[in-house]
């Protein structure tokens, strides 16, 4: 199974158009394997993207350069996922 | 489990234990649920829908869909609650007694076999089909951007290996043309609902074009009064509007087909949540989020009842 161990899912606060477009041009750079949860839309709705542990200074700094906010949503994917599977398992025993 | 009644629906489960359930829920109620296989997936699994029907012929019938995107657990899981409440409020809930006494409905709860069962086996964040596309290492497609309504325009990938890629063609997904060839065959459905997740939403064309529907007003008029009765139960907000002017544009979307082939009651829904779990939502969920979804969609096949065209 693929684990997701150091993925974080962050929550992506767009100011205006530019920083939309910004965002998008993210999501052309495959080198970094985002997967985006809720892609950009327009200013005010928010982008939700999970990033790999490989790749999260590099989007982080790249945010943060273009003076986008962001906030982590997700600390650790893989630990949500062990969760959901911890607790399937006891209703499959049980 | 051993019956419907023992099954646990408060925990995630697997396409077998799905499968299973299917079968107890007709064995259960052989009057009014049967099971009916639409195709297979591209890797060879079946494609089940339930259809509820007290009787009568090609009545006119809703459509609900769960699961097109297989790591939104929260839909499939969705989707077996609605199929035993449909058994538990037919006779018992006058409004939907009525509904059922004069419609037929469709409950495809795992749109996305192969997809899904991926996400127990192999990878639980996966979205797309399994099929593979000649020329790329990279697998799959999103069956929500391969129905043939404004196919391959902005608001889908031509790349396979994205999220939204769209497919080498319209209904090149076997999983896609099931259901197409399904509804054509059927010709009589007045309502279909395809179910997603998440950030809290209830959507009606289009997707694909900024153009509004004919039926525009109507349809808002249906969503905001669903969207009233989800929100009675928990409180849960949901905004309602078009797919293009509430989210983003998204070209071959499922109900963008769906109503241009005259089905007028299409709408989409993304359940729980606005953005703390988003697909991983905690199975403490499951219940709250169908009964809440079911007041919405009880609104929707009401108002289909009472409004024929």
């Amino acid at each position: 199974k693929e684990d997701f161990v150091g993925h974080q899912v962050l929550r992506i606060s767009v100011a205006d158009e530019a920083q939309v477009q910004t965002v998008t041009e993210l999501e052309d750079l495959e080198h970094l394997q985002l997967d985006f949860w809720r892609g950009p839309a327009r200013p005010g709705f928010p982008i939700d993207v999970r990033v790999p542990f490989s790749s999260i200074q590099a989007v982080k700094v790249f945010l943060e350069a273009h003076g986008i906010r962001y906030r982590i949503m997700i600390e650790d994917v893989q630990s949500l996922l062990d969760e959901e599977q911890e607790q399937m398992l006891a209703s499959q025993s049980r | 489990a051993r019956s419907t009644s023992t099954f646990n629906y408060d925990t995630y489960h697997t396409l077998e234990e799905i499968y299973d359930f299917m079968d107890l829920l007709v064995a259960e109620n052989p009057q009014l649920v049967s099971k009916l296989q639409i195709g297979n997936s591209y890797e060879g699994r079946p494609i089940y829908v339930l259809k509820f029907s007290t009787g009568g012929s090609n009545r006119p019938a809703i459509w609900i869909d769960t699961g097109i995107h297989s790591r939104e657990w929260i839909t499939q899981a969705s989707g077996v609650w609605f199929a035993k409440k449909i058994t538990e409020d037919y006779g018992q809930d006058a409004a939907f007694t009525a509904i059922l006494d004069n419609m037929d409905i469709f409950l495809e709860i795992v749109t996305n076999p192969d997809g899904f069962a991926y996400t127990h086996s192999k990878n639980r964040l996966w979205r797309k089909t399994r099929s593979l596309t000649s020329g790329s290492s990279c697998v799959g497609v999103d069956a929500n951007r391969n129905w043939d309504a404004g196919f391959g325009m902005s608001g889908a990938s031509s790349s396979p290996c994205s999220e939204t890629y769209h497919g080498k063609s319209a209904n090149s997904e076997v999983e896609v043309k099931s259901v197409v060839d399904f509804v054509n065959d059927h010709g009589n459905i007045k309502a279909f609902l395809s179910i997603h997740s998440y950030s809290q939403l209830l959507l009606y064309p289009y997707g694909y074009k900024t153009e509004s529907p004919s039926d525009k007003d109507e349809l808002d008029q249906v969503a905001k009064s669903a969207v009233a009765a989800l929100s009675s139960l928990y409180g849960t907000e949901y905004k309602y509007g078009s797919i293009i002017t509430t989210i983003y544009q998204a070209s071959g979307g499922s109900i963008d087909w769906t109503y241009n082939q005259g089905i007028k009651y299409s709408f989409t829904f993304e359940l729980r949540d606005t953005g703390r779990y988003g697909f991983l939502l905690p199975a403490s969920q499951i219940i709250p989020t169908a009964q809440e979804t079911w007041l919405a969609l009880l609104t929707i096949m009401e108002h289909t009842l009472n409004n024929p065209y």
